[in-house]
C-alpha cells in the first residue's frame, strides 16, 4: 500500500 | 488599467483546458511581467503554475498589479463563443470587480464582448525551491499522454524508473501488469520526436496516475514534455506555451505505508 502526500507538505507557504 | 491581446485565443483556450481538470477556481495574477497562476487541486494533492510572459502577448499593459479571482466553468463557457482564428482581448480596470474579454474575427467583421464577474478567493502562495533533479527525461508529450492513458487501465499508481538507457512507466493491478519501455533516442533528427535523458542517479518513482492523466490535458499547448525527478521531491511536469510562457504541475511521490 502507498499512501498520497499533499504537495503542501514539500512547499510552505509564503 | 490591464489589456492583454493575444492573436491566437486558441492559446487561451488551450491554457484552460490544460488547468480545468485540476481547479475549479483560480486567481490570475497580473503584473507589468505578464500573467501568474499558482493553486493546488482541491485535495491539496498537486500543484499548477503557469506564467504567460508580457512580451509573448501582442499588446500588454498592466499600470498595476491585479489580482483576478476567477471561476474556470465560467471562462470555459466565454471562451467557447471565441472562434479559434479568433483575436482575444483580456481588459480590466484597476480593482475592478469584472473583467472583459473581447473576441474579434480575423477581418474585423464580428467584435463579441463578454464581461465575467471576478471572484475573491483565498489564495495560499507556495515558495517552490530550485531543486537540481536527478533525472530530466523529455519525450514527445503525445506519447506520454498515450502512455499515462495506457497504464491508468490496470492501477491507480504509475512507478517511472530513469536510467541512462531510457525511461520505464509500469503499472500492476487486478487484471495484470503493464510496463512500457523508452529508450532513449541516439539520433535526434526532430527535436519534437526525441526522448532524451539527463541523468546524475537513476531514480524510480510511484505516482498516482490519475493526476499524471489530468496534467496530459496540457498535451495541446507542446509537442513536449519534460519530466523532472528527485527521491522524495515533487516530479515536474512541464509543458511550454509556445513562446510565450510555460505550464508545471507538481506531484508528490507515493509513499510505502
Amino acid at each position: 500500500q502507498n499512501s498520497q502526500p499533499q504537495i503542501i507538505d514539500f512547499f510552505q507557504n509564503i | 488599467m490591464f489589456e492583454a491581446r493575444l492573436v491566437q485565443s486558441s492559446i487561451l483556450k488551450k491554457v484552460l483546458e490544460a488547468i480545468k481538470d485540476l481547479l475549479n477556481e483560480a486567481t490570475f495574477d497580473c503584473s507589468d511581467s505578464g500573467i501568474q497562476l499558482q493553486a493546488m487541486d482541491n485535495s491539496h494533492v498537486s500543484l499548477v503554475s503557469m506564467n504567460l510572459r508580457s512580451d509573448g502577448f501582442d499588446k500588454y499593459r498592466c499600470d498595476r498589479n491585479i489580482s483576478m479571482g476567477m471561476n474556470l466553468g465560467s471562462m470555459t463557457k466565454i471562451l467557447k463563443c471565441a472562434a479559434n482564428e479568433d483575436v482575444v482581448t483580456m481588459k480590466a480596470q484597476d480593482n475592478a470587480d469584472t473583467v472583459t474579454f473581447v473576441f474579434e474575427s480575423p477581418n474585423q467583421e464580428k467584435v463579441s464582448d463578454y464581461e465575467m464577474k471576478l471572484m475573491n478567493l483565498d489564495q495560499e502562495h507556495l515558495g517552490i525551491p530550485e531543486t537540481e533533479y536527478a533525472c530530466v527525461v523529455r519525450l514527445p508529450a503525445g506519447e506520454f499522454a498515450r502512455i499515462c492513458r495506457d497504464l491508468s487501465q490496470f492501477g491507480e499508481s504509475v512507478v517511472i524508473s530513469c536510467t541512462k538507457e531510457g525511461v520505464k512507466f509500469s503499472s500492476a493491478g487486478d487484471i495484470g501488469s503493464a510496463n512500457i519501455k523508452l529508450a532513449q533516442t541516439s539520433n535526434v533528427d526532430k527535436e519534437e520526436l526525441a526522448v532524451t535523458v539527463e541523468m546524475q542517479e537513476p531514480v524510480t518513482l510511484t505516482f498516482a496516475s490519475r493526476y499524471l492523466n489530468s496534467f496530459t490535458k496540457a498535451t495541446s499547448l507542446s509537442n513536449v514534455v519534460q519530466l523532472s525527478m528527485s527521491p522524495d521531491v515533487p516530479l515536474v511536469v512541464e509543458y511550454r506555451i509556445g513562446e510565450i510562457g510555460h505550464i508545471r504541475y507538481y506531484l508528490a511521490p507515493k509513499i510505502e505505508d
